[in-house]
């Protein structure tokens, strides 16, 4: 319950009304979106409990590494039930065409698998959230300062996790594990995105806000 | 950590 009370508002692309309709303007679209969706998750990574209490450089490390992350859950969270779409905000949906459009066609794919392996799972909002969490607590920084802190916070949301689970679904013992198993998929998903708009910026011609900059160089 | 200031001033302003 206090990470559902955690869970940041939504937020809108806004799409810039002025802007003809291209690969730029959808770039520009998502890349201005996730600056401002990196600001709320920040905030909202100081409400997971445990979260805090980790030294200044290890809640940078984490962040650093999980950011993307945290972003393709939310999108993925966003998309399920909506077919074959990604729901990047409400005001921003794509599908298949749109992405290709975009330069975004591996992406969407490796996006969809995601959509469609928690469909089937039928992840409630309760999972999510607390996956969510998790995924930030796994990060695998190589730059951790205090494990034993680090692992503390992971054995709570595992245990967190477990225990919703088994109160969502007691007769499926092994939910809290297949929900797991599917953060190797997200991982994956996340560094593909992260190399792509890496190669974006190289290219320079999309505007992209300092925070986005900034966690995007911190993969460098 | 020089590079990462915005996400340090994040951090540390209270929310």
């Amino acid at each position: 319950s206090h990470l559902l009370g955690a869970e940041p508002e939504k937020i809108y692309a806004m799409p810039d009304p002025a802007l003809p309709d291209s690969d730029i303007k959808a770039l520009t679209t998502l890349c201005d979106l996730a600056d401002r969706e990196l600001v709320v998750n920040i905030g909202w990574a100081k409400h997971i409990p445990g979260f805090s209490s980790l030294s200044l450089p290890d809640q940078m490390s984490l962040l650093q590494s999980a950011w993307m992350e945290i972003l393709i859950l939310r999108v993925v969270f966003r998309s399920l039930g909506c077919e074959d779409q990604l729901v990047f905000a409400e005001d921003y949906v794509m599908n298949e065409e749109q992405a290709k459009l975009a330069g975004l066609q591996d992406l969407y794919t490796a996006i969809l698998q995601l959509v469609r392996k928690y469909t089937s799972i039928k992840l409630h909002r309760e999972e999510f959230v607390t996956l969510k969490a998790i995924a930030l607590a796994n990060a695998d920084s190589m730059h951790i300062e205090d494990w034993v802190a680090v692992q503390r916070l992971q054995d709570s949301l595992h245990a967190a996790l477990q225990e919703l689970v088994s109160v969502l679904h007691p007769e499926d013992g092994q939910r809290a594990g297949r929900l797991i198993m599917t953060l190797p998929l997200l991982r994956q998903t996340a560094a593909k995105a992260v190399q792509h708009f890496c190669n974006i910026k190289q290219d320079g011609r999309v505007p992209m806000h300092k925070l986005f900059l900034e966690l995007l160089e911190a993969h460098a | 950590k020089e590079k990462h200031k915005i996400l340090h001033r994040l951090l540390q302003n209270s929310t």
